[in-house]
């Protein structure tokens, strides 16, 4: 194992988990999974956010998908519930 | 464009609205405002009428929270989400919450109310978001938008209208139906034989009679009377009106209902209004009155009340000594309750019910019993 240290609170990975649960379904028993940052699901949910919002679909967590996260916006998902 | 999953829509294409509450970033007619042209944004490209309630519960409620407010979607601060909708249905669904931790505004120097009210209000009629970024549903709110040049994306009106199909008319039919179309089952119907109206009112030349929340419009150049929602020309007014009448001096009408009324110029509510009925003299035991109408020659209203009666002396801008009187005292014949008045060609006009009383005050008799809406040329 590489040296269990202290997690670096990424407070991106929070934004975007927080972000991808409340408007893309991503399902709230991801926490963990979205910590380790290779999960399959999260870097889907990523690229199929950065597609409806119009990014380039990378399913990394780059600076336009960052920026446009912190914008304003309304609190209805884009996807359904 | 996206509708909700299941498609949720109203079965209806009346609709109303009530603004529950207020945020102290605007004035309230400011906030009327914005919500009134948010609303006719979508009213211009569908069937969808909107109509405003104060009270009660309205298909789409409208108000101002902020963090947890009841739905379990708790608003989350100043920034990020702004505002939130619920599709089409009973109770919470079809409201609208803005985050009232956002600085709400006029232009765009902090959140625009319109733009947000308008991108909600899709939400409320059932449009999901679009993935279009030039869309009004594009979730992410954009700061940028040209306020003055403002309109739908054709994405947005592909949306809406898959859900209700386009307005009823092109703008280039005439607005007074050429031959009689059957009004839907919550509109009155100017055919028929047990109409009544709740308010009657001359206005320039023209009468204008009230019915719910729409009106006719009888215009001395036009054979057939308009028919509109009393909304089209005072977003601000109630429907449901108890009376109305034109003071020709002051070239305004007065609109009452219940405890309070309004003054309007043309379409423009004075600043000011509504006023409280009893500011015009009323005793505190008048809760609302039912008729009203302006004796032009001699400068004098006259305000019903159950079975009796009240004169304003306009010169002298107050209530007239010796009254209230007994309406059967004074016009025998009328009654027993009066549910609209009007003044034309020297008689009095008192409408009760379907009944409609022409009434000669020199004779101080009835000379014509008529339908209510005899003068609608049905």
């Amino acid at each position: 194992y590489p040296l269990a240290g202290a997690v670096k609170k990424d407070s991106n990975m929070d934004l975007v988990q927080q972000y991808l649960e409340k408007y893309y379904n991503l399902a709230n028993g991801m926490k963990q999974l979205v910590r380790r940052k290779d999960s399959i699901t999260v870097g889907k949910k990523i690229k199929e956010m950065q597609k409806f919002l119009g990014l380039e679909v990378t399913g990394n967590l780059d600076s336009n998908t960052l920026e446009v996260i912190r914008k304003p916006r309304c609190g209805v998902p884009d996807v359904g519930h | 464009f996206a509708t909700f999953p299941g498609l949720p829509k109203w079965r209806k294409t009346h609709l109303t609205y009530r603004i529950v509450n207020y945020t102290l970033d605007l004035s309230r007619d400011a906030v009327d405002a914005a919500i009134e042209k948010a609303l006719k944004v979508w009213e211009e490209v569908t069937p969808l009428t909107f109509s405003r309630i104060y009270e009660g519960e309205a298909d789409i409620m409208i108000s101002f929270a902020v963090r947890e407010h009841g739905d379990f979607a708790p608003f989350d601060g100043p920034g990020a989400t702004v505002a939130h909708a619920y599709a089409p249905g009973p109770g919470i669904y079809g409201d609208v919450h803005f985050d009232d931790d956002e600085q709400w505004t006029e232009d765009t120097s902090g959140t625009n109310l319109f733009l947000s009210a308008a991108h909600e209000l899709g939400h409320s009629l059932g449009l999901f978001h679009s993935d279009n970024p030039e869309a009004l549903m594009y979730p992410v709110y954009n700061p940028r938008t040209d306020l003055a040049r403002f309109r739908l994306s054709q994405d947005d009106v592909n949306g809406i209208q898959s859900l209700y199909g386009p307005p009823p008319a092109s703008p280039d039919e005439p607005m007074v139906p050429t031959k009689f179309i059957p009004p839907a089952p919550q509109m009155p119907s100017l055919c028929d034989p047990a109409l009544s109206f709740d308010a009657v009112s001359t206005l320039r030349g023209e009468i204008l009679f009230f019915k719910d929340s729409y009106f006719w419009r009888k215009t001395p150049w036009n054979h057939k009377p308009e028919f509109h929602l009393i909304s089209t020309f005072w977003p601000a007014l109630p429907s449901e009106l108890d009376a109305a009448c034109e003071s020709y001096s002051k070239d305004m009408v007065f609109i009452f209902k219940g405890n309070k009324f309004w003054a309007t110029r043309g379409n423009e509510i004075q600043a000011g209004y509504p006023r409280g009925i009893h500011t015009l003299g009323f005793p505190p035991t008048v809760r609302k009155i039912d008729a009203a109408l302006s004796d032009k020659e001699k400068k004098k209203t006259y305000f019903f009340a159950e079975d009796k009666y009240w004169r304003y002396d306009e010169n002298r801008q107050s209530m007239e000594k010796g009254f209230p009187r007994l309406i059967a005292d004074d016009f025998p014949g009328v009654g027993p309750k009066v549910d609209a008045a009007l003044q034309a060609f020297g008689f009095f006009y008192f409408f009760s019910g379907s009944s409609q009383f022409q009434f000669d005050p020199n004779a101080k008799k009835v000379t014509h019993i008529l339908r209510s809406n005899n003068w609608l040329k049905c």
